[in-house]
């Protein structure tokens, strides 16, 4: 059978017990608006 | 060991900021049509190596056009975006670069731009003026009826319509045509065109004159006309590379006389 091993493993480090506070790191892109969003 | 990938390149990050850059000088210095656009977003970036020193980076971007028409030496950093209730229009471009010892230089890209919803204008501004059509028979007359305005009033060259920028109809409390159009100087002065227009040609590349000009026509329930033009003097350009997809009307032969 196939598996998709690599998402299971991104999921597990979602399990990871964060110190309080953590902010996660904001996605790489989109980057954000210099102006108005049409 | 495999070596470590390098971390993908962030949207916002300063390298990113700057091959935009690059990517939207290279759109404005590139096209001859319309208005100058400014970055609004890097929507998606990516680099692919492809040695030492030597990257292709493929960069999507979300761009805004700005006041300035494309023909104008303002710089790009002076132009001011135009505003959502005026009606903006994004331009949506694919842009392809190679950066070889640091030198970024652009090998492809490749643009769309539409005009901003009219129901998303109208929610915000319900009495606001939206972009009127291109080939709009209303818009075609002002513009005509403005152009041979000014070329009857002028001592300077005779002028000729190369496209029309955007225009607008506003029906109350008075009925107005707002439109802005590009224009070009030609080897007639106003004077000699009154005896013949047909003779009337744009000035050949090495000379070229453009310009651009606004006209408000009202037309109820008085009427008025006024026409402004600005005239840039001659500029070298970059060969015209057809990049982005225009909507409404294109003419046949730039400098078509409407009238």
């Amino acid at each position: 059978s196939v598996t998709k091993r690599a998402v299971a493993e991104a999921a597990q480090h979602d399990k990871v017990p964060r110190p309080v506070g953590f902010v996660p790191p904001p996605p790489p892109c989109p980057g954000k608006i210099l102006h108005f969003d049409i | 060991v495999p070596a470590v990938p390098p971390a993908p390149l962030g949207c916002d990050d300063p390298e990113s900021l700057a091959i935009a850059e690059a990517a939207v000088n290279y759109i404005n210095g590139h096209s001859h049509h319309g208005y100058k656009f400014a970055l609004n977003r890097v929507e998606d970036i990516r680099v692919v190596p492809q040695g030492p020193n030597s990257d292709i980076i493929f960069i999507e971007l979300d761009l805004l056009e700005t006041k300035c028409p494309i023909l104008s030496p303002t710089p790009l950093a002076n132009c001011t975006v135009r505003s959502f209730v005026e009606h903006a229009v994004e331009g949506d471009c694919d842009v392809k670069l190679q950066k070889v010892d640091g030198t970024l230089s652009v090998l492809a890209s490749k643009c769309h731009s539409h005009a901003d919803s009219r129901e998303d204008i109208r929610k915000v501004c319900p009495d606001c003026p939206l972009l009127a059509k291109m080939n709009n028979t209303e818009v075609l007359g002002a513009v005509s009826a403005a152009l041979n305005d000014y070329n009857s009033k002028t001592t300077d060259s005779y002028l000729r319509l190369l496209e029309i920028g955007r225009a607008k109809i506003q029906y109350h409390p008075v009925h107005t045509v707002v439109a802005e159009f590009a224009v070009g100087a030609t080897n007639c002065s106003a004077e000699e065109a009154k005896a013949n227009v047909g003779a009337c040609q744009l000035l050949p590349e090495d000379q070229s004159n453009f310009g651009f000009c606004t006209a408000v026509m009202v037309k109820h329930p008085s009427q008025d006309l006024q026409v402004d033009c600005q005239l840039y003097g001659h500029q070298v350009r970059a060969p015209h590379i057809p990049l982005l997809s225009r909507p409404g009307v294109t003419y046949a032969h730039p400098g078509q006389d409407t009238s």
